[in-house]
């Protein structure tokens, strides 16, 4: 991916970590957004593939390039560490390099090309002929399919496009909606500018499969709150769609409620839900409203009183994101309780008698869990969500059910956020690299300062 | 085993050095369709 320089300035590579002890990344097939995840699990260790041989004389006019065959001898995100054949048990020549990139190829490429094979200088004199030698190390081993290289490609391309419209959450107001516009897409990551912005404005970044985007019309057909021109809301009761409008089509349709007939989220229910404002904190929620479609307006209790709504978030019923009373105290994950209750004080039994209030019955949520592969101590690369134009360097810190606690290297654990495993705002190591986003590293006593 | 079959396939790779050419018999992922 062909980026401006500029934009990548400064962006963090993992080389230093990926050989340090215990460093361990999560596995490419964890994100089911990521390019190649459905096919990654058949990229492993011990396969062959031909790649940039760098151990060699200064270019030749008649070998411009020299390639020679490598081995994958471990796997970190999409980066993956190589040893030359005929290097043995000699790792001086070792190197990490992206699986994705244009300088790795599958076995036979370089045959197909009419480039030969050219043995590391530091190997060139073990064997007078190599056939014997090769014939041996890749009869029966693995490589890439011949097509890697157009997979990968195909992968990277988004089903957005710039200048189409769509609906996204209003950053100034997050309790409604705003129409926006589709300026620039990275690694499927959109950067959306809302209509009747400010000019200092910087818009918005989200993924595509983000729950915080929605086709054209959806806010009128669910009943939530828009910011849009009057000639867009007359186009949204009529039906009438142009060519430059997000249709349903481009969205991922949420889970349908699996619920009992008559058994719904109700005005005035009470909930854990993660604070839309603050990722670190699962909070005491109150339903606020039940729109249509199974999504709901839900008010973290904790905020300052604000009788304009304003700080209602749109949920949808089978968003991992919400919890039934009594979740954090089963998983140990503190609770931050309404305005005006002290955290260690806080009991849902006494509260909800109390104030005779009822919570939403357990079998509203999602509880499935996902058999997603995530471990404590896997390292990542994942969105800041307070300022979701930045991907920066992750750990996950725990591991709930299908609940994830990323935190970022070097930062407080008061900016560590609460993610779904499958939240598409995770992604592999190397998938900034791979895509052409820019990576912020560890944060040091530099940036610190 | 069926699985197997249809996501590995053996293929005949062409090796080209500088002493000469030759192929070698490979598995590749079956992505290739």
């Amino acid at each position: 991916v062909k980026r401006n320089r500029s934009e990548l300035a400064n962006t963090y590579e993992w080389k230093c970590q990926l050989s340090e002890p215990g460093f361990i990344a999560a596995p490419v097939s964890c994100f089911s957004h990521a390019p190649l995840a459905d096919c990654w699990e058949n990229i492993t260790v011990g396969m062959k593939v031909e790649v940039e041989n760098t151990d060699c004389d200064d270019f030749t006019e008649s070998f411009p390039d020299s390639f020679w065959v490598a081995t994958v001898l471990r796997i970190s995100g999409y980066k993956a560490l190589l040893r030359y054949e005929g290097f043995g048990q000699n790792c001086s020549k070792d190197f990490w390099v992206s699986l994705c990139s244009n300088s790795v190829h599958p076995v036979g490429w370089c045959a197909t090309r009419g480039k030969p094979l050219i043995p590391p200088k530091t190997i060139e004199d073990k064997y007078k002929d190599w056939k014997e030698f090769l014939v041996k190390r890749l009869t029966g081993a693995r490589t890439l399919p011949s097509n890697f290289y157009n997979k990968v490609t195909d992968s990277l391309v988004s089903r957005f496009r710039c200048g189409l419209n769509l609906e996204v959450v209003d950053k100034n107001r997050i309790s409604q909606v705003k129409v926006a516009t589709v300026r620039k897409i990275v690694g499927k990551r959109l950067h959306v500018c809302y209509y009747n912005a400010e000019p200092d404005d910087n818009g918005f970044w989200c993924h595509e499969d983000s729950p915080l985007i929605h086709p054209v019309g959806w806010a009128s057909r669910v009943g939530q709150t828009i910011d849009a021109p009057e000639e867009y809301l007359q186009r949204c009761e009529e039906g009438t769609w142009g060519e430059n409008d997000a249709t349903d089509e481009y969205f991922h349709v949420p889970q349908p409620s699996s619920c009992p007939l008559g058994v719904s989220f109700q005005e005035g229910m009470k909930l854990e839900a993660i604070d839309p404002l603050n990722l670190s904190a699962i909070c005491v929620a109150t339903v606020m409203k039940v729109l249509r479609e199974n999504y709901v307006m839900i008010r973290i209790d904790s905020y300052d009183e604000d009788a304009s709504g304003s700080d209602w978030f749109c949920y949808h019923a089978s968003s991992p994101c919400i919890f039934p009373a009594g979740f954090c105290d089963v998983n140990s994950i503190p609770l931050t309780p309404p305005k005006g209750h002290e955290p260690r004080e806080f009991d849902w039994t006494t509260y909800l008698e109390k104030s005779n209030l009822t919570t939403a019955p357990l079998i509203l949520f999602n509880r499935e869990i996902p058999a997603h592969g995530f471990v404590v101590g896997m390292r990542l690369e994942a969105a800041d969500l307070m300022d979701p134009r930045l991907v920066c360097v992750g750990t996950v810190s725990r591991v709930v059910g299908r609940l994830l606690k990323i935190h970022f290297d070097g930062w407080e654990e008061e900016y560590d956020q609460w993610l779904d495993c499958e939240s598409p705002d995770m992604y592999p190591v190397g998938w900034c690299d791979l895509v052409g986003h820019k990576l912020e590293g560890p944060r040091t006593p530099s940036t610190k300062a | 085993a069926e699985t197997k079959t249809r996501k590995w396939e053996q293929k005949q790779v062409q090796i080209k050095t500088l002493e000469g050419e030759f192929s070698v018999t490979m598995w590749a992922s079956g992505t290739d369709d």
